[in-house]
Protein backbone atom coordinates (compact mmCIF):
# COMPACT_ATOMS: atom_id res chain seq x y z
CA UNK A 1 0.00 0.00 0.00
CA UNK A 2 0.89 3.49 -0.43
CA UNK A 3 1.62 4.09 3.25
CA UNK A 4 3.81 1.08 3.42
CA UNK A 5 5.98 2.23 0.36
CA UNK A 6 6.20 5.37 2.20
CA UNK A 7 7.00 4.51 5.74
CA UNK A 8 9.74 2.69 3.55
CA UNK A 9 10.73 5.73 1.94
CA UNK A 10 10.62 8.06 5.10
CA UNK A 11 12.67 5.27 7.24
CA UNK A 12 15.90 7.33 6.98
CA UNK A 13 13.96 11.04 8.09
CA UNK A 14 13.82 10.72 11.45
CA UNK A 15 16.89 12.62 13.15
CA UNK A 16 17.16 14.53 10.02
CA UNK A 17 15.91 17.69 11.62
CA UNK A 18 13.34 18.86 8.89
CA UNK A 19 12.12 17.89 5.78
CA UNK A 20 13.92 19.10 2.35
CA UNK A 21 13.39 19.06 -1.35
CA UNK A 22 15.87 16.41 -1.17
CA UNK A 23 14.82 13.94 1.86
CA UNK A 24 11.60 14.13 0.23
CA UNK A 25 12.26 13.24 -3.34
CA UNK A 26 11.52 9.60 -3.21
CA UNK A 27 8.46 9.68 -1.06
CA UNK A 28 7.34 12.41 -3.17
CA UNK A 29 7.21 10.37 -6.32
CA UNK A 30 5.98 7.48 -4.74
CA UNK A 31 2.62 10.19 -3.97
CA UNK A 32 3.21 11.13 -7.78
CA UNK A 33 2.86 7.65 -8.95
CA UNK A 34 -0.22 6.85 -6.80
CA UNK A 35 -2.07 10.26 -7.93
CA UNK A 36 -1.23 9.26 -11.72
CA UNK A 37 -2.30 5.49 -10.76
CA UNK A 38 -5.47 7.54 -9.73
CA UNK A 39 -6.31 9.21 -12.64
CA UNK A 40 -6.05 12.56 -11.08
CA UNK A 41 -4.28 14.70 -14.40
CA UNK A 42 -0.79 14.73 -15.51
CA UNK A 43 -0.30 18.34 -15.58
CA UNK A 44 -2.43 19.09 -12.00
CA UNK A 45 -0.25 16.01 -10.39
CA UNK A 46 2.81 18.25 -11.54
CA UNK A 47 1.49 21.51 -9.82
CA UNK A 48 0.37 19.66 -6.74
CA UNK A 49 3.57 17.66 -6.35
CA UNK A 50 5.24 21.46 -6.61
CA UNK A 51 2.63 23.14 -3.93
CA UNK A 52 3.12 20.16 -1.78
CA UNK A 53 6.83 20.30 -1.96
CA UNK A 54 7.09 23.83 -1.23
CA UNK A 55 4.51 23.51 2.02
CA UNK A 56 6.63 21.05 3.62
CA UNK A 57 10.18 22.38 2.44
CA UNK A 58 11.58 23.25 5.86
CA UNK A 59 9.08 22.06 7.98
CA UNK A 60 10.41 20.96 11.22
CA UNK A 61 10.57 16.29 11.23
CA UNK A 62 7.80 16.26 14.03
CA UNK A 63 9.14 14.00 16.60
CA UNK A 64 5.81 12.40 17.49
CA UNK A 65 4.91 11.41 13.89
CA UNK A 66 6.19 9.31 11.72
CA UNK A 67 7.85 11.38 8.62
CA UNK A 68 5.68 9.91 5.81
CA UNK A 69 2.73 10.15 8.07
CA UNK A 70 3.43 14.06 8.02
CA UNK A 71 3.76 13.81 4.51
CA UNK A 72 0.83 12.36 3.77
CA UNK A 73 -0.93 14.40 6.24
CA UNK A 74 0.31 17.59 4.02
CA UNK A 75 -0.74 15.67 0.60
CA UNK A 76 -4.18 14.74 2.31
CA UNK A 77 -4.94 18.13 3.53
CA UNK A 78 -3.74 19.88 0.51
CA UNK A 79 -6.28 17.77 -2.11
CA UNK A 80 -9.17 18.35 0.89
CA UNK A 81 -8.50 21.82 0.25
CA UNK A 82 -8.86 21.52 -3.57
CA UNK A 83 -12.08 19.46 -2.99
CA UNK A 84 -13.44 22.18 -1.16
CA UNK A 85 -16.74 22.40 0.88
CA UNK A 86 -18.86 18.97 1.35
CA UNK A 87 -22.13 20.74 1.87
CA UNK A 88 -22.67 22.89 -1.67
CA UNK A 89 -26.27 22.55 -1.97
CA UNK A 90 -28.75 22.77 -4.42
CA UNK A 91 -29.87 26.11 -5.52
CA UNK A 92 -33.30 27.35 -5.26
CA UNK A 93 -34.95 30.05 -7.04
CA UNK A 94 -36.34 33.07 -5.14
CA UNK A 95 -39.67 32.62 -7.54
CA UNK A 96 -40.37 29.05 -8.49
CA UNK A 97 -39.83 27.08 -11.15
CA UNK A 98 -36.56 26.11 -9.82
CA UNK A 99 -34.71 25.18 -13.26
CA UNK A 100 -32.03 22.61 -12.79
CA UNK A 101 -30.42 21.36 -16.35
CA UNK A 102 -28.06 17.80 -16.60
CA UNK A 103 -25.46 18.23 -18.99
CA UNK A 104 -22.33 15.86 -20.34
CA UNK A 105 -20.87 13.44 -22.03
CA UNK A 106 -22.39 9.94 -23.66
CA UNK A 107 -23.75 7.49 -21.02
CA UNK A 108 -22.02 9.03 -17.40
CA UNK A 109 -25.70 8.62 -15.54
CA UNK A 110 -27.78 11.96 -16.70
CA UNK A 111 -30.63 9.97 -17.03
CA UNK A 112 -30.82 8.15 -14.55
CA UNK A 113 -29.09 11.13 -12.04
CA UNK A 114 -32.50 13.44 -13.11
CA UNK A 115 -34.86 10.88 -11.35
CA UNK A 116 -32.52 10.21 -8.30
CA UNK A 117 -32.63 14.37 -8.10
CA UNK A 118 -36.38 13.99 -8.18
CA UNK A 119 -36.47 11.68 -5.51
CA UNK A 120 -34.32 13.87 -3.41
CA UNK A 121 -36.25 17.06 -4.09
CA UNK A 122 -39.65 14.96 -3.58
CA UNK A 123 -38.89 13.79 0.14
CA UNK A 124 -38.05 17.54 0.45
CA UNK A 125 -41.49 18.03 -0.01
CA UNK A 126 -40.44 19.46 -3.40
CA UNK A 127 -42.81 18.80 -6.64
CA UNK A 128 -40.11 18.12 -9.57
CA UNK A 129 -41.20 17.77 -13.06
CA UNK A 130 -38.14 15.90 -15.09
CA UNK A 131 -38.25 16.66 -18.69
CA UNK A 132 -37.02 14.75 -21.53
CA UNK A 133 -34.72 16.70 -24.23
CA UNK A 134 -33.10 13.87 -25.72
CA UNK A 135 -34.84 13.53 -28.90
CA UNK A 136 -31.62 11.63 -30.29
CA UNK A 137 -30.83 8.80 -28.35
CA UNK A 138 -33.13 5.44 -28.77
CA UNK A 139 -36.11 5.45 -26.07
CA UNK A 140 -34.12 8.41 -23.61
CA UNK A 141 -37.43 10.07 -23.69
CA UNK A 142 -39.09 6.62 -22.74
CA UNK A 143 -36.15 5.60 -19.94
CA UNK A 144 -36.94 9.03 -18.64
CA UNK A 145 -40.81 8.48 -18.36
CA UNK A 146 -40.52 4.72 -16.99
CA UNK A 147 -37.91 6.70 -14.16
CA UNK A 148 -40.44 9.31 -13.49
CA UNK A 149 -42.94 6.78 -12.93
CA UNK A 150 -40.57 4.77 -10.59
CA UNK A 151 -39.68 8.10 -8.78
CA UNK A 152 -43.42 9.40 -9.17
CA UNK A 153 -43.15 12.11 -9.90
CA UNK A 154 -44.03 14.25 -13.44
CA UNK A 155 -43.00 13.60 -16.52
CA UNK A 156 -43.01 16.02 -20.16
CA UNK A 157 -41.71 16.01 -23.38
CA UNK A 158 -42.50 16.94 -27.17
CA UNK A 159 -41.11 13.78 -28.24
CA UNK A 160 -38.40 12.78 -30.72
CA UNK A 161 -39.21 14.63 -33.47
CA UNK A 162 -39.43 18.25 -31.44
CA UNK A 163 -36.66 20.33 -31.17
CA UNK A 164 -34.64 20.10 -27.73
CA UNK A 165 -34.80 24.18 -27.34
CA UNK A 166 -38.71 24.16 -27.22
CA UNK A 167 -38.97 21.27 -25.44
CA UNK A 168 -37.13 23.35 -22.31
CA UNK A 169 -39.13 26.60 -23.46
CA UNK A 170 -42.72 24.96 -23.01
CA UNK A 171 -41.75 23.20 -20.02
CA UNK A 172 -42.11 25.81 -18.23
CA UNK A 173 -45.76 26.52 -18.96
CA UNK A 174 -46.16 22.89 -18.41
CA UNK A 175 -44.80 23.02 -15.05
CA UNK A 176 -46.94 26.06 -13.97
CA UNK A 177 -50.04 23.96 -14.92
CA UNK A 178 -49.31 21.15 -13.37
CA UNK A 179 -47.99 23.36 -10.30
CA UNK A 180 -44.39 21.87 -10.22
CA UNK A 181 -41.94 23.88 -8.66
CA UNK A 182 -38.80 22.18 -9.89
CA UNK A 183 -38.05 21.65 -13.42
CA UNK A 184 -35.09 18.62 -14.32
CA UNK A 185 -33.77 19.00 -17.82
CA UNK A 186 -32.16 15.91 -18.82
CA UNK A 187 -30.11 16.61 -21.83
CA UNK A 188 -28.72 14.18 -24.48
CA UNK A 189 -25.46 13.29 -23.71
CA UNK A 190 -22.75 14.97 -26.15
CA UNK A 191 -19.31 15.09 -27.06
CA UNK A 192 -17.34 18.50 -26.00
CA UNK A 193 -15.87 18.70 -29.77
CA UNK A 194 -19.33 18.42 -31.13
CA UNK A 195 -19.95 22.32 -32.21
CA UNK A 196 -23.33 21.67 -33.21
CA UNK A 197 -24.67 20.13 -29.50
CA UNK A 198 -22.37 22.24 -27.72
CA UNK A 199 -24.52 25.53 -29.74
CA UNK A 200 -27.63 23.35 -28.51
CA UNK A 201 -26.66 23.52 -24.98
CA UNK A 202 -25.48 26.54 -25.16
CA UNK A 203 -29.10 27.37 -26.96
CA UNK A 204 -31.17 25.95 -23.98
CA UNK A 205 -29.06 27.78 -21.64
CA UNK A 206 -29.81 31.42 -23.20
CA UNK A 207 -33.77 30.43 -24.06
CA UNK A 208 -34.43 29.10 -20.31
CA UNK A 209 -31.23 30.41 -18.29
CA UNK A 210 -31.60 27.33 -15.57
CA UNK A 211 -30.71 28.14 -12.18
CA UNK A 212 -28.61 24.97 -11.80
CA UNK A 213 -26.82 23.72 -14.85
CA UNK A 214 -25.13 20.56 -13.77
CA UNK A 215 -22.05 18.80 -15.33
CA UNK A 216 -22.41 14.93 -14.95
CA UNK A 217 -19.33 12.72 -15.27
CA UNK A 218 -18.67 9.17 -14.17
CA UNK A 219 -15.90 8.30 -11.34
CA UNK A 220 -13.73 6.19 -13.56
CA UNK A 221 -13.24 8.88 -15.51
CA UNK A 222 -9.58 9.24 -16.89
CA UNK A 223 -7.18 11.88 -18.13
CA UNK A 224 -9.87 13.09 -20.73
CA UNK A 225 -11.87 14.58 -18.01
CA UNK A 226 -9.92 17.96 -17.57
CA UNK A 227 -10.68 18.48 -22.00
CA UNK A 228 -14.46 18.12 -21.37
CA UNK A 229 -14.77 19.97 -17.92
CA UNK A 230 -12.70 22.59 -20.41
CA UNK A 231 -15.13 22.77 -23.05
CA UNK A 232 -18.45 22.61 -20.99
CA UNK A 233 -17.02 25.14 -18.52
CA UNK A 234 -15.97 27.53 -21.67
CA UNK A 235 -19.71 26.75 -23.20
CA UNK A 236 -22.27 27.08 -20.38
CA UNK A 237 -22.36 29.04 -16.57
CA UNK A 238 -21.97 25.52 -14.64
CA UNK A 239 -22.81 25.57 -11.10
CA UNK A 240 -21.81 22.39 -10.33
CA UNK A 241 -20.88 18.72 -10.78
CA UNK A 242 -22.16 15.43 -10.09
CA UNK A 243 -20.01 12.42 -9.55
CA UNK A 244 -21.63 9.17 -11.04
CA UNK A 245 -20.54 5.26 -10.34
CA UNK A 246 -18.84 6.12 -7.33
CA UNK A 247 -20.19 2.56 -6.29
CA UNK A 248 -17.08 1.03 -8.31
CA UNK A 249 -13.94 0.54 -7.23
CA UNK A 250 -12.18 4.06 -9.66
CA UNK A 251 -9.96 6.02 -7.29
CA UNK A 252 -12.07 8.86 -8.69
CA UNK A 253 -9.03 11.04 -9.47
CA UNK A 254 -10.80 12.76 -12.19
CA UNK A 255 -12.89 14.73 -9.31
CA UNK A 256 -9.71 17.21 -9.06
CA UNK A 257 -9.76 17.81 -12.47
CA UNK A 258 -13.16 18.19 -12.89
CA UNK A 259 -13.10 20.58 -9.62
CA UNK A 260 -10.10 22.60 -10.46
CA UNK A 261 -11.49 22.88 -14.17
CA UNK A 262 -15.28 24.10 -13.93
CA UNK A 263 -14.20 25.79 -10.50
CA UNK A 264 -17.30 23.99 -8.95
CA UNK A 265 -18.14 22.38 -5.99
CA UNK A 266 -19.12 18.47 -6.59
CA UNK A 267 -22.64 18.27 -5.11
CA UNK A 268 -23.75 14.99 -5.23
CA UNK A 269 -22.23 11.82 -6.01
CA UNK A 270 -24.33 8.89 -7.08
CA UNK A 271 -23.44 5.29 -5.52
CA UNK A 272 -25.95 2.70 -7.66
CA UNK A 273 -28.27 2.41 -10.00
CA UNK A 274 -31.26 2.67 -8.04
CA UNK A 275 -33.21 5.93 -7.36
CA UNK A 276 -32.56 6.41 -3.76
CA UNK A 277 -28.89 6.32 -4.59
CA UNK A 278 -27.48 9.77 -4.62
CA UNK A 279 -25.34 10.93 -1.67
CA UNK A 280 -23.58 14.26 -0.61
CA UNK A 281 -19.97 14.76 -1.43
CA UNK A 282 -17.08 14.02 0.98
CA UNK A 283 -14.08 15.60 0.00
CA UNK A 284 -12.07 14.23 3.19
CA UNK A 285 -13.54 10.58 1.98
CA UNK A 286 -12.55 11.15 -1.69
CA UNK A 287 -8.89 12.19 -0.55
CA UNK A 288 -8.40 8.96 1.07
CA UNK A 289 -10.20 7.06 -2.19
CA UNK A 290 -7.98 9.10 -4.25
CA UNK A 291 -4.50 8.35 -2.00
CA UNK A 292 -5.63 4.47 -2.09
CA UNK B 1 22.49 14.16 -19.94
CA UNK B 2 21.98 14.07 -23.57
CA UNK B 3 22.42 10.16 -25.42
CA UNK B 4 24.30 12.10 -28.05
CA UNK B 5 22.97 14.53 -30.95
CA UNK B 6 19.80 16.57 -29.52
CA UNK B 7 18.16 13.98 -27.36
CA UNK B 8 17.90 15.00 -23.62
CA UNK B 9 16.20 13.90 -20.88
CA UNK B 10 13.39 16.53 -21.80
CA UNK B 11 12.41 14.14 -24.99
CA UNK B 12 11.78 11.38 -22.28
CA UNK B 13 9.87 13.34 -19.95
CA UNK B 14 7.84 14.62 -22.99
CA UNK B 15 6.99 11.16 -24.10
CA UNK B 16 5.87 10.25 -20.93
CA UNK B 17 3.29 13.32 -20.67
CA UNK B 18 2.02 11.99 -23.70
CA UNK B 19 1.60 8.80 -22.54
CA UNK B 20 0.25 9.57 -19.10
CA UNK B 21 -1.96 11.61 -20.89
CA UNK B 22 -3.29 9.12 -23.50
CA UNK B 23 -3.97 6.76 -20.29
CA UNK B 24 -1.75 4.28 -20.82
CA UNK B 25 -1.06 4.34 -16.80
CA UNK B 26 1.94 4.44 -14.56
CA UNK B 27 3.46 0.70 -14.73
CA UNK B 28 3.15 0.48 -19.05
CA UNK B 29 4.55 4.40 -19.81
CA UNK B 30 7.84 3.63 -17.12
CA UNK B 31 7.98 -0.15 -18.77
CA UNK B 32 7.63 1.58 -22.59
CA UNK B 33 10.10 4.37 -21.14
CA UNK B 34 12.72 1.66 -20.08
CA UNK B 35 12.31 0.06 -23.32
CA UNK B 36 13.39 3.31 -25.35
CA UNK B 37 16.18 4.00 -22.92
CA UNK B 38 17.81 1.33 -23.89
CA UNK B 39 16.84 1.27 -27.53
CA UNK B 40 17.81 5.04 -27.79
CA UNK B 41 21.28 3.80 -26.16
CA UNK B 42 21.31 0.54 -28.43
CA UNK B 43 20.50 2.65 -31.89
CA UNK B 44 22.47 5.85 -30.93
CA UNK B 45 19.03 7.69 -31.61
CA UNK B 46 20.31 11.11 -31.42
CA UNK B 47 16.92 13.01 -31.84
CA UNK B 48 12.85 13.20 -30.84
CA UNK B 49 11.46 11.69 -34.19
CA UNK B 50 13.80 8.78 -34.25
CA UNK B 51 12.84 7.96 -30.67
CA UNK B 52 8.68 8.45 -31.10
CA UNK B 53 9.31 6.52 -34.31
CA UNK B 54 10.47 3.38 -32.13
CA UNK B 55 8.31 3.77 -29.44
CA UNK B 56 5.33 3.29 -32.33
CA UNK B 57 6.96 0.25 -33.42
CA UNK B 58 7.04 -1.18 -29.84
CA UNK B 59 3.47 -0.09 -29.44
CA UNK B 60 2.81 -1.78 -32.94
CA UNK B 61 4.06 -4.83 -31.93
CA UNK B 62 2.38 -5.01 -28.16
CA UNK B 63 -1.02 -3.78 -30.00
CA UNK B 64 -0.58 -6.36 -33.26
CA UNK B 65 -0.68 -9.69 -31.06
CA UNK B 66 -3.39 -11.89 -30.66
CA UNK B 67 -6.35 -12.04 -32.83
CA UNK B 68 -7.98 -8.61 -33.71
CA UNK B 69 -10.40 -10.42 -36.65
CA UNK B 70 -13.82 -11.45 -35.46
CA UNK B 71 -14.49 -14.41 -36.90
CA UNK B 72 -18.11 -15.08 -37.31
CA UNK B 73 -18.35 -18.76 -37.90
CA UNK B 74 -20.28 -20.63 -35.39
CA UNK B 75 -19.08 -24.91 -36.66
CA UNK B 76 -22.20 -25.66 -38.32
CA UNK B 77 -24.71 -23.39 -36.03
CA UNK B 78 -25.59 -20.02 -34.98
CA UNK B 79 -22.47 -18.15 -33.69
CA UNK B 80 -23.13 -16.19 -30.32
CA UNK B 81 -21.46 -12.68 -29.12
CA UNK B 82 -22.21 -12.08 -25.57
CA UNK B 83 -21.23 -8.52 -25.00
CA UNK B 84 -20.86 -7.15 -21.59
CA UNK B 85 -19.38 -3.96 -19.63
CA UNK B 86 -19.56 -1.24 -16.79
CA UNK B 87 -22.80 0.68 -17.15
CA UNK B 88 -23.10 3.19 -20.23
CA UNK B 89 -19.86 2.25 -21.98
CA UNK B 90 -21.89 1.94 -24.70
CA UNK B 91 -22.92 -2.12 -24.79
CA UNK B 92 -26.72 -1.90 -26.68
CA UNK B 93 -25.12 0.75 -29.50
CA UNK B 94 -22.73 -1.29 -30.05
CA UNK B 95 -25.02 -4.48 -30.44
CA UNK B 96 -27.19 -2.54 -32.82
CA UNK B 97 -24.13 -1.37 -34.57
CA UNK B 98 -22.98 -4.67 -34.92
CA UNK B 99 -25.86 -6.39 -36.19
CA UNK B 100 -26.27 -3.48 -39.37
CA UNK B 101 -22.95 -4.56 -39.70
CA UNK B 102 -23.24 -8.26 -40.16
CA UNK B 103 -26.73 -8.01 -41.58
CA UNK B 104 -24.64 -5.58 -44.08
CA UNK B 105 -22.69 -8.94 -44.91
CA UNK B 106 -25.32 -11.06 -45.98
CA UNK B 107 -25.43 -12.75 -42.68
CA UNK B 108 -28.72 -13.06 -40.94
CA UNK B 109 -28.66 -11.78 -37.56
CA UNK B 110 -30.69 -11.80 -34.61
CA UNK B 111 -30.42 -9.58 -31.12
CA UNK B 112 -31.13 -11.01 -27.84
CA UNK B 113 -32.11 -8.09 -25.09
CA UNK B 114 -31.17 -9.79 -22.06
CA UNK B 115 -30.88 -6.60 -20.21
CA UNK B 116 -34.61 -6.93 -17.70
CA UNK B 117 -33.23 -4.65 -14.97
CA UNK B 118 -32.95 -0.90 -16.96
CA UNK B 119 -35.71 1.44 -17.46
CA UNK B 120 -36.78 1.08 -21.21
CA UNK B 121 -33.49 -1.21 -22.10
CA UNK B 122 -35.52 -3.54 -24.43
CA UNK B 123 -37.23 -0.62 -25.92
CA UNK B 124 -34.00 0.94 -26.83
CA UNK B 125 -32.70 -2.58 -28.92
CA UNK B 126 -35.83 -2.96 -29.98
CA UNK B 127 -35.28 0.68 -31.96
CA UNK B 128 -32.18 -0.64 -33.12
CA UNK B 129 -33.37 -4.43 -34.33
CA UNK B 130 -36.36 -2.12 -36.32
CA UNK B 131 -33.38 -0.23 -38.14
CA UNK B 132 -31.78 -3.02 -38.85
CA UNK B 133 -34.56 -5.09 -40.07
CA UNK B 134 -34.27 -8.10 -38.00
CA UNK B 135 -35.91 -10.48 -35.32
CA UNK B 136 -35.20 -9.21 -31.12
CA UNK B 137 -35.85 -11.82 -28.50
CA UNK B 138 -37.07 -9.78 -25.43
CA UNK B 139 -38.53 -10.89 -22.16
CA UNK B 140 -40.85 -8.29 -19.49
CA UNK B 141 -39.07 -5.91 -17.56
CA UNK B 142 -37.82 -7.34 -14.55
CA UNK B 143 -37.64 -10.88 -16.23
CA UNK B 144 -34.66 -13.66 -15.50
CA UNK B 145 -31.61 -11.80 -18.05
CA UNK B 146 -30.37 -15.79 -18.53
CA UNK B 147 -33.66 -16.67 -19.06
CA UNK B 148 -34.04 -14.03 -21.83
CA UNK B 149 -29.84 -15.29 -23.29
CA UNK B 150 -31.32 -18.98 -23.13
CA UNK B 151 -34.55 -18.18 -25.38
CA UNK B 152 -32.70 -16.01 -27.61
CA UNK B 153 -29.86 -18.66 -28.03
CA UNK B 154 -32.83 -21.34 -28.31
CA UNK B 155 -34.57 -19.07 -30.98
CA UNK B 156 -31.40 -18.73 -33.13
CA UNK B 157 -30.76 -22.04 -32.68
CA UNK B 158 -34.55 -23.74 -34.02
CA UNK B 159 -34.57 -20.26 -36.97
CA UNK B 160 -31.14 -20.98 -38.11
CA UNK B 161 -29.74 -17.84 -37.93
CA UNK B 162 -26.10 -17.34 -38.55
CA UNK B 163 -25.19 -14.57 -35.95
CA UNK B 164 -26.92 -14.25 -32.56
CA UNK B 165 -25.43 -10.82 -30.35
CA UNK B 166 -26.87 -10.72 -26.76
CA UNK B 167 -26.89 -7.04 -25.05
CA UNK B 168 -26.76 -7.56 -21.44
CA UNK B 169 -26.98 -4.92 -18.40
CA UNK B 170 -24.34 -2.84 -17.69
CA UNK B 171 -22.39 -3.90 -14.41
CA UNK B 172 -19.98 -3.07 -12.06
CA UNK B 173 -17.31 -5.82 -11.92
CA UNK B 174 -17.30 -4.73 -7.94
CA UNK B 175 -21.05 -6.40 -7.72
CA UNK B 176 -20.55 -10.06 -6.83
CA UNK B 177 -24.22 -10.72 -7.42
CA UNK B 178 -23.97 -9.67 -10.93
CA UNK B 179 -20.80 -10.53 -11.76
CA UNK B 180 -22.92 -14.27 -10.88
CA UNK B 181 -25.34 -13.15 -13.06
CA UNK B 182 -23.48 -12.96 -15.95
CA UNK B 183 -21.58 -15.90 -15.18
CA UNK B 184 -25.09 -17.81 -15.30
CA UNK B 185 -26.00 -15.93 -18.81
CA UNK B 186 -22.97 -17.29 -20.41
CA UNK B 187 -23.04 -20.92 -18.61
CA UNK B 188 -27.44 -21.43 -19.76
CA UNK B 189 -26.13 -20.09 -23.56
CA UNK B 190 -23.25 -23.21 -23.44
CA UNK B 191 -25.68 -25.71 -22.16
CA UNK B 192 -28.16 -24.27 -25.59
CA UNK B 193 -24.82 -24.58 -27.21
CA UNK B 194 -21.72 -26.51 -26.62
CA UNK B 195 -19.40 -24.22 -28.31
CA UNK B 196 -21.24 -21.08 -27.17
CA UNK B 197 -20.06 -17.96 -26.69
CA UNK B 198 -17.74 -18.20 -29.58
CA UNK B 199 -17.37 -14.28 -28.83
CA UNK B 200 -17.03 -12.09 -25.65
CA UNK B 201 -17.01 -9.00 -26.20
CA UNK B 202 -16.15 -6.56 -23.22
CA UNK B 203 -17.28 -2.94 -23.72
CA UNK B 204 -15.35 -0.03 -22.89
CA UNK B 205 -15.50 3.73 -22.90
CA UNK B 206 -12.50 5.06 -24.39
CA UNK B 207 -12.87 7.94 -21.72
CA UNK B 208 -12.21 5.28 -18.60
CA UNK B 209 -8.99 5.61 -16.89
CA UNK B 210 -6.82 2.87 -15.11
CA UNK B 211 -10.10 1.19 -13.62
CA UNK B 212 -10.40 -0.05 -17.39
CA UNK B 213 -7.36 -2.52 -16.54
CA UNK B 214 -9.44 -3.72 -13.34
CA UNK B 215 -12.67 -4.17 -15.24
CA UNK B 216 -10.77 -6.45 -17.85
CA UNK B 217 -9.17 -8.41 -15.36
CA UNK B 218 -12.41 -9.13 -13.00
CA UNK B 219 -14.89 -9.79 -16.34
CA UNK B 220 -11.93 -11.90 -17.75
CA UNK B 221 -12.11 -14.21 -15.15
CA UNK B 222 -16.07 -14.00 -14.77
CA UNK B 223 -16.68 -14.91 -18.34
CA UNK B 224 -13.65 -15.39 -20.38
CA UNK B 225 -13.82 -12.37 -22.16
CA UNK B 226 -12.23 -12.53 -25.93
CA UNK B 227 -12.54 -9.21 -27.23
CA UNK B 228 -12.12 -5.35 -26.43
CA UNK B 229 -14.63 -2.81 -27.79
CA UNK B 230 -13.34 0.71 -27.59
CA UNK B 231 -16.13 3.12 -27.75
CA UNK B 232 -16.06 6.91 -28.27
CA UNK B 233 -13.21 7.20 -29.67
CA UNK B 234 -14.49 10.10 -31.45
CA UNK B 235 -14.00 12.36 -28.58
CA UNK B 236 -10.56 13.44 -27.69
CA UNK B 237 -9.88 10.53 -24.80
CA UNK B 238 -7.55 7.96 -26.13
CA UNK B 239 -8.41 4.84 -24.44
CA UNK B 240 -4.68 3.76 -23.86
CA UNK B 241 -5.49 1.60 -21.25
CA UNK B 242 -6.15 -1.03 -23.64
CA UNK B 243 -2.31 -1.34 -24.12
CA UNK B 244 -2.25 -2.73 -20.48
CA UNK B 245 -5.23 -5.23 -21.45
CA UNK B 246 -3.28 -6.37 -23.96
CA UNK B 247 -0.64 -6.91 -22.57
CA UNK B 248 -1.49 -8.14 -19.07
CA UNK B 249 -4.22 -10.23 -20.19
CA UNK B 250 -3.73 -10.87 -23.68
CA UNK B 251 -7.09 -9.36 -24.96
CA UNK B 252 -6.99 -7.89 -28.32
CA UNK B 253 -9.22 -4.97 -29.48
CA UNK B 254 -11.43 -6.21 -31.88
CA UNK B 255 -13.32 -2.83 -32.43
CA UNK B 256 -13.79 0.58 -32.23
CA UNK B 257 -17.20 2.91 -31.71
CA UNK B 258 -16.71 6.32 -33.58
CA UNK B 259 -19.89 7.81 -33.22
CA UNK B 260 -23.28 6.82 -32.18
CA UNK B 261 -24.74 6.38 -35.78
CA UNK B 262 -25.08 2.92 -37.20
CA UNK B 263 -22.02 2.82 -39.28
CA UNK B 264 -19.83 4.14 -36.75
CA UNK B 265 -17.97 1.12 -35.91
CA UNK B 266 -15.22 0.03 -37.36
CA UNK B 267 -12.65 -3.31 -37.13
CA UNK B 268 -9.39 -2.19 -35.21
CA UNK B 269 -6.54 -1.02 -36.65
CA UNK B 270 -3.71 -0.95 -34.61
CA UNK B 271 -1.46 1.58 -36.91
CA UNK B 272 -4.06 4.32 -37.12
CA UNK B 273 -4.59 3.68 -33.05
CA UNK B 274 -1.48 4.47 -32.44
CA UNK B 275 -1.13 7.45 -34.44
CA UNK B 276 -3.80 9.15 -32.89
CA UNK B 277 -2.21 8.70 -29.54
CA UNK B 278 0.51 10.82 -31.10
CA UNK B 279 -1.78 13.38 -32.62
N1 LIG C 1 -23.56 1.61 -10.61
C1 LIG C 1 -24.03 2.81 -10.97
N2 LIG C 1 -24.63 2.93 -12.16
C2 LIG C 1 -25.12 4.14 -12.50
C3 LIG C 1 -25.01 5.28 -11.67
N3 LIG C 1 -25.61 6.32 -12.31
C4 LIG C 1 -26.06 5.84 -13.50
N4 LIG C 1 -25.77 4.53 -13.60
C5 LIG C 1 -26.01 3.62 -14.73
O1 LIG C 1 -25.23 4.10 -15.82
C6 LIG C 1 -25.87 3.76 -17.06
C7 LIG C 1 -26.02 5.03 -17.88
O2 LIG C 1 -26.97 5.86 -17.24
P1 LIG C 1 -27.87 6.90 -18.06
O3 LIG C 1 -28.67 7.62 -17.04
O4 LIG C 1 -28.58 6.24 -19.17
O5 LIG C 1 -26.72 7.84 -18.64
P2 LIG C 1 -26.90 9.12 -19.55
O6 LIG C 1 -25.82 10.07 -19.20
O7 LIG C 1 -28.28 9.66 -19.47
O8 LIG C 1 -26.62 8.53 -21.00
P3 LIG C 1 -26.87 9.29 -22.38
O9 LIG C 1 -28.20 9.95 -22.31
O10 LIG C 1 -26.81 8.23 -23.40
O11 LIG C 1 -25.74 10.26 -22.52
C8 LIG C 1 -27.20 3.12 -16.68
O12 LIG C 1 -26.99 1.71 -16.70
C9 LIG C 1 -27.42 3.57 -15.25
O13 LIG C 1 -28.21 2.67 -14.51
C10 LIG C 1 -24.35 5.13 -10.39
O14 LIG C 1 -24.19 6.04 -9.60
N5 LIG C 1 -23.89 3.87 -10.10
N1 LIG D 1 -19.89 9.53 -29.30
C1 LIG D 1 -20.13 8.23 -29.10
N2 LIG D 1 -21.16 7.87 -28.33
C2 LIG D 1 -21.40 6.55 -28.18
C3 LIG D 1 -20.60 5.55 -28.78
N3 LIG D 1 -21.10 4.34 -28.41
C4 LIG D 1 -22.17 4.58 -27.63
N4 LIG D 1 -22.36 5.92 -27.49
C5 LIG D 1 -23.38 6.61 -26.70
O1 LIG D 1 -23.17 6.30 -25.35
C6 LIG D 1 -24.41 6.32 -24.65
C7 LIG D 1 -24.59 5.03 -23.91
O2 LIG D 1 -24.74 3.99 -24.87
P1 LIG D 1 -25.52 2.65 -24.52
O3 LIG D 1 -25.42 1.81 -25.73
O4 LIG D 1 -26.86 2.93 -23.95
O5 LIG D 1 -24.59 2.08 -23.37
P2 LIG D 1 -24.80 0.77 -22.52
O6 LIG D 1 -23.47 0.23 -22.21
O7 LIG D 1 -25.72 -0.17 -23.23
O8 LIG D 1 -25.48 1.35 -21.22
P3 LIG D 1 -26.17 0.51 -20.05
O9 LIG D 1 -26.96 -0.58 -20.70
O10 LIG D 1 -27.02 1.49 -19.35
O11 LIG D 1 -25.07 -0.01 -19.21
C8 LIG D 1 -25.48 6.57 -25.71
O12 LIG D 1 -25.79 7.95 -25.70
C9 LIG D 1 -24.80 6.19 -27.01
O13 LIG D 1 -25.32 6.87 -28.14
C10 LIG D 1 -19.47 5.98 -29.59
O14 LIG D 1 -18.70 5.19 -30.15
N5 LIG D 1 -19.31 7.33 -29.71
MG1 LIG E 1 -29.64 10.00 -20.94
MG1 LIG F 1 -27.46 -1.04 -22.58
Amino acid sequence: SLSQKLENAFKNLRGQGKLTEKNMKEGLQLIRMALLEADVNYKVVKQFIADVTEAADGQRVIDSIRPDQQIVKIVHDELVKIMGGSNAPLITAEKAPTIIMLVGLQGQGKTTTAGKLAVHLKKKGRKPLLVGADVYRPAAIRQLEVIAGQAGVESFSLGEHANPVDICVMSRGEAQMRGCDTIILDTAGRLHVDDAMMAEVRQIQKAVTPHEILFVANAMTGQDAVNSAKQFHDNLPLTGVILTQMDGDARGGAAISLIQITGCPIKFVGTGEKLEALDAFHPQRMADQILG
Amino acid sequence: RALGGGLGEEAFEEIEGVLIQADLGVDTTQSLIAFLRAAARLHHVGDTETLIGLLKEELARILEQGDHAATWDGGGGPHVTLIAGVNGSGKTTTAGKLAARLHREGKSVMLGAADTFRAAAAEQLTVWSERVGIPIVKHQEGADPAAVAFDATDAAVSRRVDCLLIDTAGRLHTKVNLMEEIRKIRRVVQKRIPSAPHEVLLVLDATTGQNGLQQARIFTEAIEVTGIVLTKLDGTAKGGIVVAIQQELGIPIKFIGVGESIDDLQPFNPREFIEALFS
